[in-house]
């Protein structure tokens, strides 16, 4: 059955944000989502850490504020070291 | 500011740099200031030099590129990513790449080219991204007029504490 408009939005943010966390927070490319890294998800860590990089609230969620910022243009260059 | 991981720094004061090819959407004339300018925002406050070469190898190489342009960082095309820079060393040490899929100019609309060139070659002096929103070493792009600019204190702060102060 067609995928639902919403979950299409959803499925192309995550991949939206996986994205932006490779190149430039370091989320190695072949994470799985459930497997837990000392009990955390490590793109909910991820998230934490660009949250706590640009001075957001650190919620390890990718909130409309951390993707606002996640879509402003930028340098290429990471934000912390590969 | 942050420093490179492993405090890469050049070991002379008096570098090169070499524009390898010019953006259509600008003057070669305009292309060839923005870069200056943006040399002279680090040589101001430091005691380097940069002179320009037209056909060797430079320390620091300037180029556009699109896409998949060969260093394993492929660029994204309009917006997302602008450019990006390789910490000082050999070979592609130092050098910067512009996506050539920008809107460059040398004033408020699109992207400025000299805002962004200032910013990369922070990178090519051994400066990593700062948290600090009023930085010039803050990862996203924020507009400023090139004729008002002046290079924020963590900046200087910054890349004082790899070079030293200007000695004029």
């Amino acid at each position: 059955s067609p995928v639902a408009p919403e979950a299409e939005d959803e499925g192309k943010t995550l991949q939206f944000v996986e994205n932006y966390l490779q190149n430039f927070y370091n989320l190695q490319r072949k994470h799985h989502p459930h497997l837990k890294h000392n009990g955390e998800n490590p793109l909910a860590a991820k998230v934490k850490e660009m949250q706590e990089f640009f001075g957001l609230h650190v919620t390890g969620k990718p909130d409309l504020d951390t993707l606002e910022i996640m879509k402003k243009p930028r340098c290429g260059v990471p934000d912390v070291g590969q | 500011y942050v420093f490179t991981a492993g405090n890469p720094k050049w070991k002379r004061k008096n570098l090169t740099y070499r524009i390898l090819n010019y953006t259509p959407k600008m003057r070669r004339a305009d292309v060839d200031e923005a870069i200056r300018k943006a040399l002279s925002v680090w040589s101001n406050v430091t005691p380097l030099t940069f002179r320009k070469v037209e056909d060797s190898e430079a320390d620091i190489m300037i180029s556009f590129a699109y896409r998949d342009h060969r260093d394993n960082s492929p660029f994204d095309g309009p917006n997302g990513q602008l450019a990006h820079a390789f910490q000082p060393g050999e070979g592609i040490g130092g050098d910067v790449h512009l996506d050539e899929e920008e809107t460059w100019t040398k004033d408020g609309r699109g992207y400025n080219l000299f805002i962004v060139i200032a910013h990369e070659l922070g990178h090519s002096l051994g400066l990593s991204h700062s948290n600090d929103p009023g930085a010039l070493m803050y990862p996203t792009y924020s507009y400023t007029d090139p004729n008002e600019f002046l290079l924020p204190q963590d900046d200087i702060d910054g890349i004082q504490a790899i070079y030293g102060q200007s000695n004029a």
